[in-house]
């Protein structure tokens, strides 16, 4: 019985869709079977693996807003195991529109059901924001996973995401799980960073992942080759971290 | 008569908040009344200036759903010619709430028209989302600046962008200007941010600020101290490029 995983964080460009593209990508080297759901509607999952969108016909807004099949939206990425949907939202109507689609929060839950029984993994890369979409995300999920930067307005961002989780937790998903907060984009060289850090490890304990993705420009090179990071430079630093987190979420779900 | 200038992006991160809090700050140094409007359900804004939550009483969510004159949700922040909005949404159901309320996309154009005799400067702080919140900035405003990174999913997000904001433009704010792209955090190191900058202002020549914002640790300090940059550090190199990004705008507005 395969896992969901929702990638969820209120404030804008923590790394959610890195952490997406390259947690999955790493789950499926590690032979998981894995499917990653852009519920964003930025679409910047299909531009990691440059999709052009003559290939592309359904994604998930399709599937909100004519109740096509989730199987017909589903591409595979040239990796065994790792499929993608897109989110596949043209512009601002459809977008508002899916806001609406969406304030149905069990909607993704009732599509990804039966997927559970032929993924080990699926990943849900959510928007910046508390909205029907990112309620939907929590509603579907087992999980969650919170990347985090070690600054100021993210960490400012956490006490109201938290207190969201909580209330869609008893409304909406009582079994939903917190995986972890994932330190990302972290910087050795600045001194407040590490302050930040154990700040999170004292407050949250075994919540905050011991796996800390660093700034690393390969991770942010490697989208515009249509690669994510393992595929475009297996040894550089983002690589391994990220397929260091895959290997640590596998063990602990085994114990 | 104060011009309007919303800060949007539907990329999350790129520094709309950093961009509204520092220039508006740089703006009331160089001795333009100034308004920050926090339009993000984030609540960013009231965070960079440490308002505890019992000193503010109404915000843009007031405004929106209650209808109280936006007087009364103006607060000053200790500086002379600068006073904010703070959104000051709750939780989850307020920001659903805002969403549909700002679904009258004239809404924030009414409530800000009478503040333009009394403003220089007026700015948005956008979500980064294309969602009503957004259109409604984009009808209300007079111009639009654009803060982007030189990373992939920064330039990829922007083709999207400029087709909403031509959509926009025609069907609710003709007179809607473009003020320009805002590179920020810019990192001479990194060889790909060099060779994006180059592309930018080759496609968009003279759309893209002279003044660059390179990536700068006091700029991401700062707000946790309840100052804007230029008042926590002012020979910093983040609160120097911000202070010249206000001189450019002001100099090219009297040309
Ligand atoms: N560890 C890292 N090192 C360097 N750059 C990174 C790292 N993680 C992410 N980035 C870059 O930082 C930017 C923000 O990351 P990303 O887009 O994944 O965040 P996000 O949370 O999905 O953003 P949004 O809120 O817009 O959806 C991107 O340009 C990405 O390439
Ligand atoms: N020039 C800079 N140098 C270093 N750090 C910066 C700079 N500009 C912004 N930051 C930091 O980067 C992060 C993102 O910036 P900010 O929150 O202003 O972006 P945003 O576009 O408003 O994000 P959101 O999409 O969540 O609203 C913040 O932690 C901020 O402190
Ligand atoms: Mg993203
Ligand atoms: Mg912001």
């Amino acid at each position: 019985m395969g896992e969901i995983i929702a990638i969820a964080s209120q404030k804008g460009g923590v790394g959610k869709t890195t952490t997406c593209v390259n947690l999955g990508t790493s789950f499926s080297i590690l032979e998981k079977k894995t499917l990653i759901i852009d519920l964003d509607p930025q679409g910047s999952i299909a531009a990691s693996f440059q999709f052009n969108n003559n290939k592309l016909e359904n994604g998930v807004f399709q599937v909100f807003s004519e109740n096509i099949p989730i199987v017909e939206a589903i591409y595979s990425v040239g990796l065994e195991n790792l499929d993608v949907v897109p989110s596949y939202v043209y512009g601002e109507d459809e977008e508002i529109e899916l806001f609406r689609l969406a304030l149905n929060y069990n909607k993704l839950k009732h599509v990804l059901k039966p997927l559970k029984d032929y993924y080990d993994y699926i990943l849900i890369d959510c928007p910046p924001s508390l909205g029907s979409l990112t309620l939907n995300a929590l509603s579907a999920a087992d999980s969650l996973l919170i990347p985090i930067q070690c600054e100021y307005y993210s960490i400012k961002a956490l006490g109201k995401f938290l207190r969201t989780i909580e209330n869609v937790g008893n409304k909406y998903n009582e079994s939903l799980q917190f995986k972890g907060f994932l330190i990302t984009m972290y910087d050795r060289r600045i001194k407040k960073s590490s302050q930040i850090e154990a700040e999170l490890r004292y407050s949250f304990k075994n919540m905050v992942f011991e796996t800390i993705i660093p700034r690393n420009s390969k991770l942010s090179e490697a989208p515009s080759t249509g690669k994510p990071v393992a595929l475009f430079d297996i040894s550089s630093i983002g690589a391994i971290s990220y397929l260091q987190l895959a290997d640590e979420i596998l063990n602990y779900n085994k114990n």
